[in-house]
């Protein structure tokens, strides 16, 4: 692991109790090769270790590291540093209802994530209304209904006959009409370069009042992670993000690369199929699964 | 070739950059970049285009080293079942979709087998899959047991002399080991029914997938036996080069890859096409 092998090279050069350019060089090659390991994207990880460098020159070595272990500290709290740097949670006290829609790549965990939101906001004493807005993929519509009778939470009742920026019209009217204070919008995984899905997001968001767009993010996603999060944010202003499958063994290097490239605040993980699977973000846990 | 005259150092970064962005990973663009500059130190390779074609092959030799046929080889007699898994959302019901059409097209009969029966809304999705392509579903209305449904599926298969069966699993993290060993009871229960199968066992690998696709291959592969790959969503800008390493490991085929979410859209596997996107 990364701790080893700084190890080994800080045995190879001799005496320590400063961090300098020339012992620092070596040790960063480690902590980048780590990086790309994890899937932090290759430019990323290029400026993060730049950064780190920087910071990390004329540093003392602590009394109780040894000069790896100093390394690491150094890294892991910029890790830490510009990962959770702005952690924020749910928009809930702006105008109501509030209204979150969730948009990502094909698989993701958007329709799950949708469920576990209303679960939590269910549990906080909220009325959550969650809004089917995926006309294509088979059984979409029925598998956020499935979601909404286990939990309780009402569903719109979408259908594939109505165009998506229509049903999330609808779906305000209904929610204004019986009182739920915050709506949940579903939407159909697409490609980031599909301008037509783009613009039909675009549409959605110009049509109602967007209190939230999280982007939905699997946690094994690897180089792709920065153009697909790049262009989202691009084309939507996200306003947070959120990790899936994080209970797996992926290192989730794709949280670094995510937020480096969009600044935008990663807000909750998911840990699991089951509806209570959702977790707030730990940058710190993430951090160190990152450096392995 | 990314407009370089000579090779020198900047080359080397370039490609470095190049590969690992199609997720080969440190360890293997190391290795292939290593292999060019010895080419180069020994004369072997004086221009960039000799490098790049050098690299190619290397490349290519990971993947095609495999000793089975690449394409699927239906068996003299009785259904083919091909047993679909992989981890969560990776494409492996739409991908049985495609593959079903594939041979409802060559002029097969075709069956499904709905063994996903924890997922919300996940045999609904199959059936509309199974009506698409004009062929049965084996599904049970309850939240049976995976194994007992493929238990009758085989019955089935055998009485109506299907010549494909392409049986659905639920999406499950390699790391799950309950679930994994629920997925090596479901392929027992399916090779007691009716010998020979699985005859294939593919797994689904999604296209985005970083380094922990090895991990996920190789943990499926323990598990159940991994005879052949479909790589899906080829049709985004990720490349896949997570694939060079999972078939220089494992020895498996790539069957097919996917690039889009409509019936039609799988391909057989190229490897000249692939490894030529790669360096797009
Ligand atoms: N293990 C695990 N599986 C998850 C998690 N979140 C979602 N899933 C699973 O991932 C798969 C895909 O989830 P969906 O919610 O259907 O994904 P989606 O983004 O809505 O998919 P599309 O609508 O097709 O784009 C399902 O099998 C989910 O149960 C998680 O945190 N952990
Ligand atoms: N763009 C694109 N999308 C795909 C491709 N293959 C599957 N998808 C989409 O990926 C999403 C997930 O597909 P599923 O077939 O439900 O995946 P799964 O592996 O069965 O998911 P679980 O059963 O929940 O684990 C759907 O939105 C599909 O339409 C592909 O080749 N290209
Ligand atoms: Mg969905
Ligand atoms: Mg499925």
């Amino acid at each position: 692991n990364l701790t080893d092998r700084l190890e080994g090279v800080f045995r190879r050069l001799r005496g320590h109790g400063t961090l300098t350019e020339d012992n620092i060089q070596e040790a960063m090659r480690e902590v980048r090769m780590a990086l790309l390991e994890a899937d932090v994207h290759f430019k990323v990880a290029r400026d993060f270790v730049a950064g780190v460098t920087e910071k990390a020159i004329g540093r003392e070595v602590a009394k109780s590291l040894s000069p790896g272990q100093q390394v690491i500290k150094i890294v892991h709290e910029e890790l830490v540093a510009l990962l959770g740097g702005n952690t924020e949670q749910l928009r809930l006290d702006g105008r109501q209802p509030v209204t979150i829609m969730m948009a990502g790549l094909q698989g993701s965990g958007k329709t799950t994530t949708s469920g576990k939101l209303a679960a939590m906001l269910k549990n906080k004493g909220r009325r959550p209304y969650l809004v089917p807005a995926d006309i294509y993929r088979p059984a979409a519509i029925e598998q956020l209904q499935v979601l909404g009778d286990k939990l309780g939470v009402p569903v719109h009742p979408s259908t594939t006959d109505t165009r998506p920026v229509d049903i999330c019209r609808q779906a305000m009217v209904a929610a204004a009409e019986k009182n739920y204070d915050t709506v949940i919008i579903d939407t159909a995984g697409r490609l980031h370069i599909d301008e037509s899905l783009m613009s039909e997001l675009k549409d959605i968001q110009e049509a109602v009042q967007l209190s939230e767009i999280l982007f939905v993010a699997d946690a094994m996603t690897g180089q792709d992670a920065v153009t697909v999060a790049e262009k989202f944010n691009h084309d939507l202003a996200i306003t947070g993000v959120v990790l899936t499958k994080m209970e797996g063994d992926a290192r989730g290097g794709a949280a670094l690369s995510i937020k480096s490239v969009t600044g935008k605040p990663i807000k909750f993980v998911g840990m699991g199929e089951g509806l209570d699977a959702l977790e707030v973000f730990h940058p710190d846990r993430t951090a160190s699964r990152i450096l392995g | 070739f990314l407009g370089r005259k000579e090779i020198d150092a900047e080359l080397f970064d370039d490609l470095e950059e190049l590969l690992i962005t199609a997720d080969l990973g440190v360890t293997t663009t190391r290795e292939l970049l290593d292999h060019a500059r010895r080419k180069v130190h020994r004369k072997e390779l004086s221009d960039p285009e000799s490098l790049k074609l050098a690299l190619k092959d290397k490349i290519k030799s990971f993947i095609i080293d495999y000793q089975r046929d690449a394409e699927l080889v239906m068996p003299e007699s009785g259904p083919f079942v091909i047993m679909v898994v992989g981890v969560n959302g990776v494409g492996k019901t739409t991908t049985i979709g495609k593959i079903a059409h594939k041979f409802v097209k060559a002029g097969r009969s075709v069956m499904l087998v709905a063994g996903d029966t924890f997922r919300a809304a996940a045999v609904s999705q199959l059936q509309i899959w199974g009506e698409r392509n004009g062929v049965h579903v084996v599904a049970r209305a309850d939240r049976a047991d995976p194994s007992s449904v493929v238990y009758d599926a085989m019955d089935i298969a055998k009485a109506k002399n299907y010549d494909v069966v392409l049986v659905d699993t639920a999406g499950r993290l390699h790391t799950q080991t309950n679930l994994m060993e629920e997925l090596k009871k479901i392929k027992r229960v399916m090779g007691k029914r009716l010998e020979g199968a699985p005859h294939e066992v593919m797994l689904v690998i999604d296209a985005t997938t970083g380094q922990n696709g090895i991990s996920q291959a190789k943990l499926f592969h323990e598990a159940v036996g991994i005879t052949g790959i479909t790589l899906t969503k080829l049709d985004g800008t990720a490349k896949g080069g997570i694939v060079a390493n999972i078939c220089r490991e494992m020895k498996t085929p790539i069957r097919f890859i996917g690039v889009g979410e409509k019936m039609e859209d799988l391909r057989d596997f190229d490897p000249d096409e692939f490894i030529e996107a790669l360096f797009e």
